[in-house]
């Protein structure tokens, strides 16, 4: 057996189908029912079904591309996969609407694919099971019917009770169920898992009185799941409410501590001037400098931001602080890098970052929207024309004019309506392809089509050490491609498709030239 | 059943890790012996003889319904989150 990635940190956990209005939704919570039963009784899990998308195990039917970046490929072969455990989309389990599923658990594949046991297999992996090589493991990765006889095969109970323990309570001893009677082929046998359900023939009037009682039963588990479920939602709303506080405390403390530290930095900078001024005059005669320029001082307000302090002027939109923000875009632009960072961009040039950035966005491009706040991604397209994009859509320049027709939304480039944004565009150093991301997945855009390729969406993974949700990436003029995520950066290995160092760098310092803080340690000296 | 190609066996051991999936992108070419490694490790995975050729076994193998999740743990496919991660392959738990 395998044991993969991170286990869940508690071990009653909630389930719920999604596709709760399909024809046989009433069997797949059935049979879901049933798969979960069978971890539960070999191990310490509890399960517990929700109407609710924060339930930790989501059941979901798609076909094809279904927005994970893992598409399925119609009837056969792929039946279905899983996330491993975590947050989101960890738990989840997909299983693929080509295929035709028999619902009833049966042991006859002519009636198609027995769900309970590709089920029973996707919880595994929910679970934190990777694929075994035993064949008689459910984990093992090729479908086959088997039966799990009210016994979970040993490999996979000694890899989930090493997961989660073993149930405490030995259960009776186990009364195997009468056999069925077992078909000549060799694999095709039930999954039957009711040990202790008894077999009795009940008359017609006992059945109805039955199944009214059963109802009732059901409607008042209803109600009470639903109030526990609104009072679960309470309970997660106040907590949310309290990790905001926490969150916005923490954000002021650090961006107190930031101001104390320019501080520091601009007293020992004023010091540092100050001692070679007096220096300079005792070597040698003053001499008046031509024109004196009044340098706006800068200093943080409590937010972090630079309000620029001219004495004529209205103040303007704060500024970043170019030593201390992270990069919403970032291109090289005519050979030049364009850094852009809310409304505003810094340009960097041969001799080094221009005076007087940052400076707004809009004064390059004025056809950008009066209220721009932030530019989500831009690049350098093939025909060398400077593609920005904000938001839902996405806007082609000549230079600064912007094309005709322009913005475009981005489904014109073939991407999902459902897309709020791109993270990052940029052409790639190694085979010149251009890539666009958000969030967990990516895009490979054909220039010639000007649509992203059928193939895709992907997940980022394949960018391997990069993770999820990066703010930006862009191709150097060294032809490396490097990305971006809060105040680090990673150069990336095209050769070894992973970063060429796992721990992000310090971007001001390379990309901004600022001077290093007294307090940080170069990576090579670390 | 249909012979494998070449194509469809290298799409095969890379959708379900035996090959690293960035070659989807890359399009790194793979030495003999990576490939022949790949191809013996999906062979002993699915307990048919190891020969490291695409033999009418292996062709029979990739055609199999089978669960869409990768074979061995290889840059984070399939997990929720995709924290920083060497590439490689990940330890398989002896039982």
């Amino acid at each position: 057996y395998v044991l993969q990635g991170p286990k869940w940190s508690r071990t009653d956990l909630t389930w719920s189908v999604v596709n709760r209005t399909m024809p046989d939704a009433e069997k797949v919570r059935k049979m879901v029912a049933r798969a979960l039963s069978v971890w539960e009784n070999n191990s310490k899990l509890t399960f517990r079904e929700v109407y609710s998308d924060q339930a930790d195990i989501q059941i979901v039917f798609a076909r094809l591309q279904h927005g994970d970046g893992y598409k399925f490929d119609g009837p056969g072969q792929v039946l279905a996969h899983a996330f491993y455990p975590g947050e989101g989309r960890g738990g989840d389990a997909h299983f693929d609407a080509d295929e035709t599923w028999d619902f009833d658990g049966v042991a006859d594949d002519s009636r198609g694919t027995n769900f309970l046991n590709v089920a029973l297999h996707e919880l595994g992996h929910s679970l934190g099971l990777g694929h075994s090589s035993d064949t008689n493991a459910i984990m093992f990765p090729w479908y086959q019917n088997n039966e799990v006889d009210g016994k979970l095969p040993d490999d996979d109970r000694h890899g989930i009770q090493e997961l989660y323990g073993s149930k405490e309570k030995t259960w009776g001893p186990y009364r195997p169920r009468p056999t069925t009677t077992t078909t000549t082929t060799t694999t095709m046998r039930t999954l039957s898992y009711y040990p202790d359900k008894p077999v009795y023939r009940p008359n017609k009037e006992r059945e109805r009185a039955r199944d009214r009682q059963e109802q009732e039963r059901r409607r008042q588990e209803q109600e009470r799941q639903e109030q526990e479920d609104r009072r679960r939602e309470r309970e997660w709303e106040r907590e949310r409410e309290r990790q905001r506080q926490d969150r916005d405390q923490k954000e002021r403390e650090r961006q107190e501590r930031e101001r104390q530290e320019w501080e520091r930095q601009e007293r020992v900078r004023i010091e540092w001037e100050r001692a070679n001024r007096e220096r300079y005059t005792s070597q040698k005669p003053v001499t008046r400098p031509t024109t004196t320029t009044r340098r706006p001082t800068s200093r943080p307000n409590q937010n972090g931001w630079h309000q620029q302090t001219h004495h004529h002027k209205k103040p303007r939109k704060p500024k970043p602080d170019t030593c201390m923000t992270s990069y919403d875009a970032i291109s090289m632009i005519r050979g030049e890098l364009f850094i852009f960072r809310g409304p505003f961009l810094w340009r960097i040039g041969a001799s080094g970052l221009y005076p007087g950035y940052p400076t707004e966005t809009r004064r390059h491009w004025s056809a950008l929207p009066e209220n721009l706040t932030k530019v989500d991604a831009v690049y350098e397209n093939k025909r060398r024309q400077i593609v920005f994009f904000i938001g839902r859509e996405y806007y082609v320049f000549n230079s600064v004019n912007l094309a005709p027709g322009y913005p475009k939304p981005l489904t014109d480039l073939g991407l999902p309506s459902t897309l709020s944004h791109i993270d990052a565009s940029f052409v790639w150093g190694h085979n010149n392809n251009t890539f666009f991301t958000s969030g967990t997945l990516y895009w490979r855009f054909n220039d010639s089509t000007g649509q992203v390729e059928p193939s895709y969406p992907r997940d980022m993974s394949i960018w391997s050490g990069v993770g999820y949700n990066i703010d930006t990436a862009f191709q150097y003029v060294d032809g490396k491609t490097y990305f971006f995520k809060n105040l680090g950066y990673w150069e990336f290995s095209d050769d070894h498709m992973k970063v060429a160092h796992p721990r992000p760098k310090l971007s001001s310092r390379k990309w901004m030239q600022c001077a290093r803080s007294a307090n940080e340690v170069d990576d090579e000296q670390r | 059943t249909k012979p494998a190609s070449q194509d469809d066996m290298y799409n095969y051991l890379m959708q379900f890790d035996y090959l690293p999936k960035s070659n989807l992108e890359s399009g790194n070419l793979l030495s003999d012996e990576k490939l022949t490694e790949a191809i013996e490790s999906l062979q002993a995975f699915g307990n048919i003889p190891v020969t490291g050729k695409i033999d009418a076994a292996t062709a029979r193998l990739i055609q199999k319904p089978r669960c869409g999740v990768g074979d061995h743990r290889s840059a984070n496919s399939f997990s929720p989150d995709n924290l920083y991660h060497d590439g490689g392959y990940g330890v398989r738990v002896r039982r």
